[in-house]
């Protein structure tokens, strides 16, 4: 969701400001104490970026699902007009019902986008 | 990048139980490029468990795997939901009568007919038995009580005092538990049929030092459970196979839009375990 | 950019309301001016949705892209301190300056994600 | 899904001329699989067009098509992105002293060379002219006065009042043009070098109703340039190949990275556009 890719993105800004300051500690002072914690933030932004494509390929199939209602909506739409204009009263009140629901998740999707 | 899309709905997203059947859907996706949702409600609600079969059917995913959990509802949406030319596989508790393509897991019933003959030997027949079940809707608790009952019924010694439902939840299953230990002192053992009700029922029967008067025969094989047949608060479980379940719904499902044969009832392997039985 | 899909996002979320308050409109009342509205409306949202691939897709790329700056980071990282134990000091002062550079586009792209 | 990634860097984004290069470009990136980003300054900028080619680099791109702005800048520039193991190919404007791999664009020294002649011509050797041009530092802009200046040296009656340049900004070339009506009563022809500043110079002297006393060259056929054609204020453009430049850039692009030998200077087509020339 979308706090979840926040905070990761936030994670992966802050450690590499941290990532250069401990360089730069290190071509100052020369300590290897500080090359020590440079290699291992290193390695925790290594970790973060391989959860990028996780957290981001997420956002792809909500992205799809997202598309594929859209389509799933206009369909009922277009089946209520269809069974309307045949008089067919409980196939247009049956797809209009879906018509609703499928609205309804529509506005609760953006949510997750 | 994915050949198929599938969506898997639990009852229970976070349930530890199926943390294993989504481990065993997740590695057969991984192989054959599945593009897989392990979606559903965070904590088992029926309502939100039919409104994400709906949304994914909305969304036009390839495939559907998910519980059978009742007649009542769940087989007119299924029913629906392959109208609509998604296919759907019935995964740990099966709605026969549905037009699910094909249902892998445990054969329920004899599963509960397995704990019940293991809890006559154990309690050499006599025991004034506690039933706690996941919820009474969902046909696979129904099924495994059913199962238990039948097993239990010729035997003159065993009473069954109570059943109650834990609506899969730890907290529902710890309270019920000790509440039929105050309201019926005279019960001395506990079948749990749902993976967390055991757990739940051991932990009680400690906190009231019970372990040695109660006994205790539970359902899966989580850490937790093994660890109480260890100590041998718990005295045995009934074995399911929830990630081969999660693994062979995802290759059913490729076989089925494959156009494929597929065998319409898979029952995955159950059986008692014991503490002779660990390593 | 973030705003462009915000601003996206809520025009397919009003747009399959007014869609769906035009077909009960339509139902109800069998005017067909509810029903002109309905087609000319749906004919909106899926250029609406046509576009959710572009605007989400730029989304895509700035991932790449972002993923492979960290690398160029982490290498000019690596570099820096390669040529500072070498004593090459023109060496690593560039690297790190190209350290200090990439950090500050690093800390710009999270804006775009 | 996409072979290759390139990244093109005009000065200007959304610049009507640039519009049509990434159009050109988008038309072979969709043909050959290629993810085409075209990002840049939104306003000329030549600290932010470095920077972003910096960040292309960083991004580790396939390719990088870019003007060649300045010697100054862009020579280093191009010669560490080339290092860094980018192929660059220039547009539009050439740093033909880096290690850019081709330049795809017009002969600008040329083209300015057709317009001095040509006002020559119109004007029967006899002007005041000022010239805007985009910027000064701009490699193109440079050769697009020198080879006017070299075309009208030997002619005695032309004379070149001024020289401004616009920034590559509307405003600014509408706000040079009527500086130099102010100031230079005397100035009898305009030469404009850059897209938008023949279009500027023409609004400008519409407004002052100095169109059937004053001669105007301009550069490009953007619609408003041909508008002003067809009404006579401009009589006379310079044409470029935008469109091609965008569409050869990323074929060569293609070519470079899988080892085919490309033609390290293509000039793209460059003539005089005349009212007479139009349907
Ligand atoms: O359906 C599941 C059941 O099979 C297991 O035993 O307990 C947890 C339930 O969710
Ligand atoms: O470089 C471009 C130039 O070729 C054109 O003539 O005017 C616009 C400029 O940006």
């Amino acid at each position: 969701e979308s706090f979840e890719r926040f905070l990761l993105l936030n994670d992966i800004s802050q450690r590499s400001n941290l990532l250069t300051e401990k360089l730069h500690g290190y071509i100052l002072d020369k300590e290897n104490s500080h090359l020590k914690d440079y290699r291992r933030e290193k390695l925790k932004l290594i970790k973060d970026q391989n959860r990028l494509y996780k957290v981001m390929s997420t956002q792809e199939v909500t992205l799809t699902n997202y598309k594929n209602m859209i389509d799933s909506f206009l369909d009922e739409g277009d089946a209520t007009i269809g069974a309307f204009q045949q008089d067919e009263i409980n196939q247009y009140s049956n797809h209009f019902n879906e018509v609703l629901k499928i609205n309804s998740f529509l506005q609760e999707s953006t949510l997750d986008l | 990048k994915y050949q198929y899309h599938f969506v898997m709905v639990p009852e229970e997203l976070d349930n530890d139980y199926w943390r294993l059947v989504e481990k065993g859907a997740r590695a057969a996706a991984d192989k054959y490029g599945v593009q897989l949702e392990y979606v559903g409600p965070k904590q088992a609600n029926i309502e939100d468990h039919v409104k994400t079969i709906e949304m994914s059917a909305a969304s036009k995913v390839d495939g559907i795997m998910t519980q059978g959990l009742s007649d009542e509802q769940f087989t007119p949406l299924i029913n629906r939901v392959v109208e609509k030319g998604i296919p759907v596989i019935t995964v740990d508790t099966d709605a026969a009568n549905s037009r699910r393509e094909a249902y892998i897991g445990t054969d329920n019933y004899y599963a509960g007919y397995l704990a019940g003959k293991e809890l006559i030997a154990d309690t050499k027949g006599k025991a004034n038995v506690a039933i706690i079940t996941g919820t009474f809707y969902a046909n696979h608790m129904q099924q495994r009580v059913k199962g238990f009952q039948d097993a239990v019924k010729e035997e003159k010694g065993i009473h069954i005092i109570a059943v109650e439902e834990s609506e899969i939840s730890r907290v529902k299953a710890a309270e019920k538990a000790t509440q039929i230990l105050k309201d019926h002192p005279e019960v001395t053992a506990f079948f749990g049929t749902s993976a967390l009700d055991g757990i739940e029922i051991a932990q009680m029967v400690e906190k009231y030092q019970k372990q040695n008067q109660i006994y205790i025969i539970g359902f899966d094989t989580l850490p937790e459970t093994i660890e109480y047949i260890r100590k041998g608060t718990i005295k045995a479980t009934v074995v399911q196979e929830p990630y081969q379940m999660g693994y062979g719904a995802v290759t059913m499902m490729i076989d089925l839009i494959n156009g494929k044969k597929v065998t319409p009832v898979v029952h995955t392997e159950t059986r008692i375990l014991r503490l002779k039985d660990l390593p």
